[in-house]
């Protein structure tokens, strides 16, 4: 699942900016 | 749990949502009812009003869906063209409402992998129930409040986009007579989230006791905030039902879309949402 949803994992994962958006 | 630590929950989330959702319902009834002091909210009623309005819009895009829009004819790529910028909004709101998520206390102790399938089933319903306090019977607020969006413009827009927002002013005009404020939007929007039921989680239990614990700090909140509004928790979970009708709808209306529209491209993080999902 985790490999399917990178960027959801990422946002869960890390402090995403709204740049790296 | 204790009152005292139920009423500790309701204020944590309420602070966590300030934080990370910058358009508060406070905010946004004050703009709509014209008690802001100024009246920079620009209308949008018309094709002229949009092109000109499109320099207040969110319009970061992916460049070559600005290379393949450029090449069409105006009339054609306006929609298209508002489109990407709802969905660069969209995806903005997401990793809000993932903010928001983590806050909850527990949230981030769930398996890795749950935390990912509550979010993807669930942020399309948050994403709706936020729009509510946005919207009135004659239209909704976009671009962080600066701008008044028609309701018979969106009408108005071509096939199948005029169909998109339609369900949702239906449904938020009935929402807002609930009158909830932000403190309570914040416990709902965690009860939204933590779903015991949503599909291919692999440990239930865990999700389903954070709910409860929410649910109880819902309770109270709404009997505290609304002494005179009977049977208001019980309306407002019956709300959660008709919610995941408009999601099923609009997730069919966007693979109609892609199927359709030759230039359309979904943002990758919607993408990822939306794909396998019902």
């Amino acid at each position: 699942l985790k490999e399917k949803h990178k960027i959801l994992h990422q946002l869960l994962q890390n402090s995403t900016s709204p740049v790296d958006l | 749990p204790e009152a005292a630590d139920l009423r500790a929950l309701a204020r944590h989330l309420y602070e966590a949502y300030l934080k990370y959702f910058p358009l508060t319902k406070a905010k946004a009834r004050a703009i709509l009812s014209g008690k802001t002091g100024d009246n920079a909210t620009f209308v949008i009623h018309d094709m002229k009003s949009l092109m000109e309005g499109e320099q207040f819009l969110n319009c970061r895009q992916i460049p070559i869906q600005e290379h393949h829009i450029s090449g069409q004819g105006p009339t054609n790529a306006v929609e298209l063209r508002f489109f990407h910028s709802c969905q660069s909004r969209s995806a903005e709101a997401v990793r809000e409402v993932t903010e928001f998520a983590k806050s909850i206390p527990g949230f981030t102790d769930l398996d890795l992998n749950d935390q990912v399938t509550l979010l993807k089933y669930g942020v399309i319903e948050v994403l709706i129930i936020m729009m509510a306090p946005l919207m009135n019977k004659d239209g909704t607020l976009i671009s962080y409040g600066q701008i008044f969006m028609t309701r018979e413009f969106l009408k108005s827009l071509r096939k199948p986009f005029c169909q998109m927002m339609e369900p949702k002013f239906e449904f938020s005009v009935k929402f807002n007579t609930l009158e909830l404020d932000d403190s309570d939007m914040a416990l709902f929007l965690a009860v939204i989230i933590l779903s015991g039921d949503r599909p291919g989680l692999l440990n239930v239990k865990p999700i389903e006791q954070l709910q409860e614990t929410v649910l109880h700090a819902l309770e109270l909140q709404l009997k505290l905030n609304h002494p005179d509004s009977l049977q208001l928790f019980a309306k407002l979970l019956q709300k959660m039902t008709d919610l995941r009708q408009i999601v099923t709808d609009h997730v069919h209306l966007l693979q109609l879309l892609k199927k359709t529209e030759v230039d359309m491209c979904l943002h990758p993080l919607l993408q990822e949402i939306m794909k396998d999902l019902y």
